[in-house]
């Protein structure tokens, strides 16, 4: 396989570990396996507890979600970490990577623990739908959030996927003020061939990784609308945020 | 650094899946 030569004269035998060493950090990352989401996916919220977060102060709510938030993204500190060549990069694009990127994974992983048939998502050990997020005052947010998750699901990825799309999320020439973007564009390249090798063995749909990408300015718009929703939230419970959200979550989203 | 202290941190310690 060394001497096959993929895209961009990248060995085949390179691709291939570039990919098993993102599916393994995924998998080794995940705050859920495959068969704990299984065994859960019809485990929901009953009524009672349905109403009970909706009667909870707005405030209450946000800093249950952004604790959930916080735990769900050193997780996904984790997994970068264990991608070949992140902790190459140098320190600031480390940081970079992950303050612009860590909310989109957690939104790319959250497919995983969503279930499409009657739309619900787990939260707090059971899956519940949209209407227990309800007490957030952020109805657009939360449903926009939620469209995602069903899109996403759609295209029916298996965890290879997920863990190389979500490196190929993670690891972005697009953010701004990266000092060494040509270091990062080249793992980004390794990382979508990769992902695009895998994608053409296990879809008949020549066009799934099309589809895939063009989910990414959906993730981004997503991570605008959260920013904008916290700085409105913010401004009207101003002790929450300072005194009772995760110290990593103000460090990553606070203004 | 600073305003990233704990990012910082979490990069730099080393952890296991069991300490996850």
């Amino acid at each position: 396989q060394d001497s096959q030569l993929g895209p961009n004269n990248v060995s085949m035998g390179e691709l291939d570990r570039i990919a098993q060493n993102i599916i393994k950090s995924h998998l080794e990352t995940c705050q859920y396996t495959t068969e704990e989401l299984q065994q859960l996916a019809w485990q929901t919220h009953s009524y009672e507890e349905v109403k009970m977060y909706q009667s909870k102060p707005r405030d209450a709510l946000w800093q249950q979600c952004a604790i959930q938030i916080t735990h769900a993204i050193q997780y996904v500190v984790e997994f970068a970490k264990r991608i070949s060549g992140f902790m190459e990069l140098c320190q600031n694009d480390q940081i970079l990577l992950l303050k612009s990127g860590c909310l989109e994974v957690v939104l790319v992983r959250m497919c995983r623990a969503f279930n499409p048939l009657n739309n619900t998502v787990l939260f707090e050990g059971k899956y519940g739908g949209m209407q227990m997020f309800k007490a957030l005052g952020c109805d657009d947010l939360v449903s926009a959030v939620f469209d995602f998750a069903k899109s996403l699901c759609s295209l029916q990825l298996t965890e290879e996927e997920i863990a190389l799309f979500s490196a190929a999320v993670l690891i972005s020439t697009d953010r701004p003020w990266l000092m060494e973007p040509r270091k990062v564009q080249k793992l980004q390249e390794k990382i979508y061939f990769a992902l695009q090798h895998i994608m053409q063995k296990n879809h008949m749909d020549e066009d799934a990784l099309a589809k895939l990408i063009s989910r990414i300015p959906t993730l981004s718009a997503l991570c605008t609308l959260h920013t904008e929703e916290l700085q409105a939230f913010q401004q009207l419970h101003p002790e929450t945020v300072n005194v009772l959200f995760p110290p990593l979550y103000k460090e990553l989203f606070n203004p | 650094k600073e305003k990233h202290k704990i990012l910082h941190q979490l990069l730099q310690n080393s952890t296991s899946p069991v300490d996850l």
